[in-house]
């Protein structure tokens, strides 16, 4: 049982901007 | 500021600073006077017209004063006190003396000068080794009969075909001064490439030496040293004898170069074991900077010159690789193996003769254990071929970009799992925030 790809859509990159991967 | 960068921090030439690398040094010499004491003659000129005189002196090992030791060829030289070096007397011509000088690591040199007490050897020979005394070259030549002692020409002409050849003079020979005549060879001079000596490998190689030999061949004749001189001595140290003798002496043994860096270091320094090293910048290493650092080889290992300093590049933290090996030998094990692949010049063979089909030049380190030799290329028995590939650790599961260099694992933040830290952990689900991508299910 593979557990899934972590969705970059689902985290909420509101306090996280400097963070957040650019093809987000 | 290091030399080594400019005020921007970009990489640039660096040389050690030039020394007499022959200071300070012991010098293995074939023959010492002293031992037992003896009595040595020669003839001293004394200027204002006067006659010369024929002085002796005694020279004894065992009393400081009277002794003439091999460490006097290197000591300071000071015209105050000249202190000379001093073999035994000379019964025989030729007779050779030796003096062989070990530098401990590997110069380029200019120079090699030698200052002597006595009048000058008639023939002198100057070899140089580059693999600290296993092998020696001939680097050049003095002699009054060139072809006759050393079968070479006299005063060859030196051309860029040649540039690399020992040479033979009939100059620097002549009898007088009787004491204080000099020897000085440069390694250049007169060597067509010297001007452009950053684009001559060739030259870079005459000049590379761990040690040299000078070997005095034959003392001036006897005739030619005007002993009849000694009649008119009023020298109470004077003495008339009818058994003349004959020795070589030095005062001043000179090797003029710099520590060889590669132009990618600007001092030597000694290391743990008190054996003369490169301090390397430019991420290279070696006892002369001569190859790059692992993980530094995503260009050839180059020596620096004054337009570009050739330093080695790599990016040894965002990128792990395996060698899978080919031929496989008992020197080689499988498993893991640290990248470690640098550019060389010969094709290795396998164990069974054969030449394998490998990139040419690569070498390969083991890992682990440590304590594994780094099987160097042309030693290299079985074929490695690289498989590189980045860390491409996921940005959020990740907890930096730097990955394990054998295994390509990533580390990971809690509950996150996977090479690239990719996914959530069992009993982990993937939450909202970015730092804490994944948290312990309820």
């Amino acid at each position: 049982d593979v557990m899934p790809t972590l969705d970059m859509a689902l985290f909420d990159w509101t306090d996280y901007e400097d963070m957040k991967p650019v093809d987000t | 500021p290091d030399p080594c960068y400019d005020d921007q921090g970009a990489a640039r030439r660096c040389i050690p600073e030039f020394i007499n690398a022959a200071f300070g040094k012991e010098v293995m010499v074939s023959s010492v006077c002293g031992r037992p004491a003896s009595r040595s003659c020669s003839v001293v000129e004394r200027g204002d017209d006067r006659p010369s005189v024929r002085s002796c002196q005694i020279c004894d090992a065992a009393e400081p004063r009277r002794a003439h030791p091999a460490s006097y060829l290197t000591d300071l030289n000071s015209a105050h006190n000249l202190t000379c070096w001093q073999s035994e007397n000379l019964n025989t011509s030729p007779h050779n003396v030796t003096l062989t000088l070990s530098l401990g690591k590997k110069f380029e040199i200019t120079y090699v000068s030698l200052q002597f007490c006595s009048p000058r050897p008639e023939s002198l020979a100057i070899y140089k080794s580059m693999d600290y005394g296993k092998t020696w070259m001939p680097y050049q030549f003095y002699s009054s009969q060139c072809r006759r002692l050393y079968n070479r020409p006299n005063k060859a002409s030196i051309t860029k075909q040649n540039e690399q050849e020992a040479l033979c003079t009939d100059g620097h020979t002549d009898l007088y001064p009787l004491s204080g005549g000099l020897i000085a060879f440069s390694t250049l001079d007169g060597r067509p490439s010297g001007k452009d000596f950053d684009n001559s490998p060739v030259l870079q190689d005459w000049v590379t030496v761990t040690d040299i030999r000078v070997v005095f061949s034959r003392p001036q004749l006897p005739r030619e040293q005007g002993l009849g001189a000694a009649s008119n001595s009023d020298d109470p140290m004077a003495v008339t004898s009818s058994l003349p003798t004959y020795f070589y002496a030095v005062g001043d043994f000179q090797v003029g170069g710099r520590c060889k860096c590669n132009g990618h270091g600007s001092r030597c320094l000694k290391d743990k074991e008190g054996k003369l090293v490169c301090d390397c910048k430019h991420n290279t290493e070696g006892p002369e900077c001569d190859r790059c650092k692992p993980f530094h080889y995503d260009r050839p290992w180059q020596r620096a010159n004054a337009r570009e300093a050739n330093e080695c590049l790599g990016s040894p933290e965002s990128c792990f690789g395996t060698l899978r090996v080919q031929g496989q030998t008992s020197s080689i094990p499988n498993g893991p193996l640290k990248q470690g692949l640098r550019p060389g010049k010969t094709g290795p063979l396998s164990q069974s003769g054969a030449r394998l089909p490998l990139q040419f030049g690569w070498s390969v380190q083991l890992q682990p254990p440590r304590s594994a030799l780094p099987v160097q290329h042309g030693a290299v028995q079985a074929v490695g071929e690289e498989e590189r590939r980045p860390c491409d650790c996921h940005p959020v599961g990740a907890a930096g970009k730097t990955c394990n260099q054998t295994t390509g694992q990533c580390p990971c933040k809690d509950g996150v799992t996977g090479i690239t830290c990719n996914r959530c952990a069992k009993g982990y689900q993937q939450s909202r925030s970015p730092v804490a991508p994944c948290i312990k299910i309820p």
